[in-house]
């Protein structure tokens, strides 16, 4: 089962 | 203070035209590089960076950066009263509270006088690390999106192999499966309509179709498109600007 990933989990905040 | 002239309309037409339906509100960071902004969409899922050049511009001044909080469906339209040729003027004061835009037809016969309101948007912004990718893919953008559009007729997802044989999309659905491999092919007459890749490993991730449909609506914006790949980090979709550039991130689907 593939699950959708979040951008903020590999991009972090300035 | 900001003055930034446009000869051509179109540019800022059809780049709102191209992000409208990915985010709704967001900053324009007018500073002395241009007119750049970034914005992610409500799921957090894609990541919209988008820069105007100050080359770009016919005329640019800007004295200190200033943040143009934008409902990008209330700019459109503004926007649909500027004809493609028209040029177009944005003016703003420093902490301004409306943005102001004028559009001049060619004959300089009509000038057309806008002032749209600013809102206060304060968005976290995301540090994108500069990245060498396993795989980079140039391609018409037409047919990136005849492929997207395409496969998502059969599934919400597709997966993306990059080898050396060439570039794959797959994918698998309720009705069926389907698959497009697109070989490296240079087209030495007519480069934009070549295929090419570049590879410093074979790379295999799955994304959502839905956010790869909604992407190639910047397709107007140039002929080819630049798809960038590593195992592990998201996608991006890069539509070159003469002066500037739209580029999506999309986050990728991890099998357990």
């Amino acid at each position: 089962e593939v699950r959708q990933s979040y951008i903020p989990s590999f991009f972090n905040t300035l | 203070m900001l003055e930034a002239r446009l000869e051509q309309s179109s540019v800022l037409k059809k780049v709102v035209d191209a992000i409208k339906d990915l985010v709704q509100d967001c900053n324009f960071d007018c500073n002395d590089s241009g007119i750049q902004l970034q914005a992610m969409d409500n799921s957090h899922v894609a990541l919209v960076a988008m820069h105007l050049k100050t080359e770009g511009f016919a005329l640019y001044r800007c004295d200190r950066n200033i943040a143009l909080g934008i409902n990008l469906v209330s700019l459109q339209k503004v926007l649909r009263a500027a004809q493609n040729e028209d040029v177009m003027t944005l003016k703003a004061e420093d902490s301004p509270d409306a943005l102001s835009l004028v559009f001049e037809n060619s004959e300089n016969d009509r000038i057309s006088e806008y002032d749209l309101k600013l809102m206060d948007i304060d968005q976290e912004h995301l540090g994108i690390p500069e990245t060498e990718y396993g795989a980079t893919v140039k391609m018409p953008s037409a047919e990136f999106q005849r492929i997207c559009r395409d496969l998502s007729l059969l599934s919400e997802s597709v997966a993306i192999e990059a080898t050396k044989e060439g570039i794959k999309f797959s994918c698998t659905g309720d009705i069926g499966k389907g698959a497009v491999t697109l070989r490296q092919n240079p087209n030495v007459e007519k480069p934009e309509l070549g295929t090419t890749i570049e590879l410093q490993e074979p790379v295999a991730l799955t994304f959502s179709l839905k956010y790869l449909v909604n992407f190639c609506k910047a397709s107007g914006l140039s002929n080819t498109v630049t798809i960038s790949l590593s195992n592990e980090v998201p996608l991006l979709i890069e539509y070159e600007m003469e002066h500037g550039y739209v580029r999506f991130y999309l986050a990728p689907k991890i099998g357990d």
